[in-house]
């Protein structure tokens, strides 16, 4: 474990716990992507299947466990407690284009064809594009509410953290982990956008608009 | 190398 790692996990676990208040606490789930919730529930579900066969240590057992509880929670509020505030006219990104391609990926490129190493290949690989639809939905709208930067600039953070984690573990431990890497890359590289809107806009106050 | 039996990431 490196610095880089531990924060980038609490970035990851900040990030969703902050989208879990937000609903929670407006009892409104306006402007989030539901399909992109239900994505990240997929990716935790897909990735952490050896919980109970695969123990690492307590820290990383409690944390899988607190991301699959807070993701799915978050999909219950937006599917079913609060669906009267989800926005379904802008969240209208084509997420089978994502999951279908992504699927037939894993299937040819991965680091071993047995069905747990496929699946935590899908995993990574719908992680780096699970965004999507939440960024295109704020396109859509032409906005975001505040709370809703913050989640997503600790969510694009948390994997930026984990490239200086790879670039870490190379040096200083000869690890790597080519899949992971590349997709880290690709999912990282989908926030610059808004990166860029996130620190010239809301850190100097404004709301986020579209077209800036 | 890459050691891919221990998965100790998130």
């Amino acid at each position: 474990m490196n610095v880089f790692r531990l924060t980038g996990d609490l970035s990851h676990l900040v990030a969703i716990i902050l989208l879990l208040l937000k609903i929670w606490k407006t009892r409104s789930c306006a402007g989030i992507s539901g399909k992109s919730q239900v994505m990240f529930a997929l990716v935790f579900t897909t990735r952490y299947l050896d919980l109970f066969t695969n123990f690492i240590s307590p820290y990383n057992s409690v944390m899988k466990v607190i991301y699959l509880g807070c993701s799915y929670a978050t999909v219950y509020m937006i599917y079913m407690k609060f669906k009267a505030s989800y926005d379904g006219n802008h969240d209208t990104f084509r997420a089978e284009f994502l999951i279908i391609p992504v699927g037939g990926l894993a299937f040819l490129v991965n680091h071993e064809f047995t069905p747990l190493e496929i699946l935590w290949t899908f995993s990574i690989y719908l992680e780096s594009v699970a965004i999507l639809p939440q960024l295109f939905m704020i396109t859509k709208t032409g906005e975001a509410e505040t709370i809703t930067t913050h989640y997503l600039f600790a969510l694009g953070l948390y994997r930026a953290l984990y490239l200086i984690n790879w670039i870490w573990r190379y040096y200083f431990e000869g690890f790597f982990d080519l899949i992971a890497i590349v997709a880290g890359c690709v999912q990282t590289i989908l926030y610059c956008d808004f990166f860029y809107l996130y620190i010239t806009k809301v850190l100097h106050g404004k709301k986020l608009s579209l077209p800036a | 190398s890459f050691d891919q039996k221990k998965k100790d990431e998130l």
